[in-house]
């Protein structure tokens, strides 16, 4: 429908804007708690020596996650939606506005929590990854097939309640693939830090490229 | 907006149908995996013994929930909507026609996982309540003010991981206190039942009009 035509035009603008200043981007969906914010300052924890990041948070309202990325010490944008439940390519482009784009190698975009609506509305990242969580319980994959069919990458988080949750870890990774095989899933722990360089190995995010 | 309106005009009308039939209907929101579902088979094991219930399952796709509810030997109706991402007053009355309603006492409507739209999309129910989880973090009732203040009743579930994840039971009920002053929040075990009966009281499931 119109709405979602208008959003892959101003999508497409703006990963050219990226593409023209060598920026490669990552927009993080998953559901709500699931762990993006805690994810994004493990991958800035490892990565902003090196590179540098600027992050987009996005959330209805408040700047809990900006205020809690910028403890990484990196620029980042918090984008409120008001009522609206995804980013949009819009706002994104208006964030873009905000950063010295020819002095970033990274961005990180941090969607609102929702793993039905960011599904629709493409922002002009390089790679899309979806962030759920086990105590979520076992179906919520199966539940949600059309996020996955966007993802680049499914993060499986706080594996270390899958004992506690009664879920499998295993059959989750199963549910992904049934979706979409060969999509790459990897097991984390946001706290701990463990399955952190899967991700960065994955997503490319350290390569001659972009080194 | 139009779409709103309309909403709204469908939601008396289910209603006024409701309470042609002495029905009494809960709709019950919150995130994905915070618990709904086993929440209303709690309900439904304490409650199907003495009262004639049914139930409205809602999901984007699949009958996982439906056939899991369906194990406690009620009548439920599944939902899908698509793409849509909240129930809305158009799918229960096409629903409402599914059921026996002059024999029916209750009916509990289990809304799409979603802390954000379904606010504002009222069904016609008599009661509105929230499931949150301890897992989702300590920030999601702020980040989310516009649900709450719809509710009238907040589930704070899976307490048990409560240490796990050094979350307060007592600071998120605090969160919703803050939205709304006096709304009841109750929390809950949904594993071992904790906290239901406090439910049954809160939402006057049984008082001598239900009886
Ligand atoms: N046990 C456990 N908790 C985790 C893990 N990762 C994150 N958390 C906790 O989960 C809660 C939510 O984490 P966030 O990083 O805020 O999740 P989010 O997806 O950004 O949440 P929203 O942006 O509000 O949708 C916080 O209390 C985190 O400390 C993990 O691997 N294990
Ligand atoms: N540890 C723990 N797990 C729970 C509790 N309540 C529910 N669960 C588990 O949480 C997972 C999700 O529960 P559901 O009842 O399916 O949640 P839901 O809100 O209906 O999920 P959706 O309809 O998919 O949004 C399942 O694995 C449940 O067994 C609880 O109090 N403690
Ligand atoms: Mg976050
Ligand atoms: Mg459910
Ligand atoms: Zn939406
Ligand atoms: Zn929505």
């Amino acid at each position: 429908e119109d709405l979602l035509k208008r959003n892959e035009e101003l999508a497409r603008k703006n990963r050219d804007l990226l593409d023209k200043n060598k920026i490669t981007a990552v927009d993080v969906m998953g559901s709500i708690g699931s762990g993006k914010t805690s994810l994004i300052k493990n991958l800035l924890f490892r990565l902003r020596t090196k590179y540098r990041i600027g992050v987009i948070a996005g959330d209805l309202t408040t700047t809990i996650d900006a205020e809690r990325i910028k403890e990484e010490e990196v620029e980042v944008i918090q984008v409120n939606t008001g009522k609206e439940c995804h980013l949009d390519a819009n706002l994104i482009r208006r964030a873009l506005k905000e950063f010295d784009l020819g002095n970033l190698d990274f961005l990180f975009i941090e969607n609102v929590g929702n793993l039905i609506c960011p599904a629709e509305f493409p922002l002009g990242s390089h790679k899309r990854m979806v962030v759920v969580s086990v105590s979520e319980g076992p179906w919520m994959v199966t539940k949600h097939p059309y996020i996955f069919s966007e993802a680049d990458l499914v993060v499986i988080n706080k594996i270390d309640l899958a004992q506690a949750m009664g879920v499998s870890v295993k059959s989750i990774g199963e549910d992904v693939h049934r979706i979409r095989p060969g999509l790459k899933t990897v097991p984390t722990n946001c706290l701990t830090g463990e399955g952190i360089e899967e991700i960065i190995k994955v997503l490319f995010l350290e390569s001659p490229k972009n080194a």
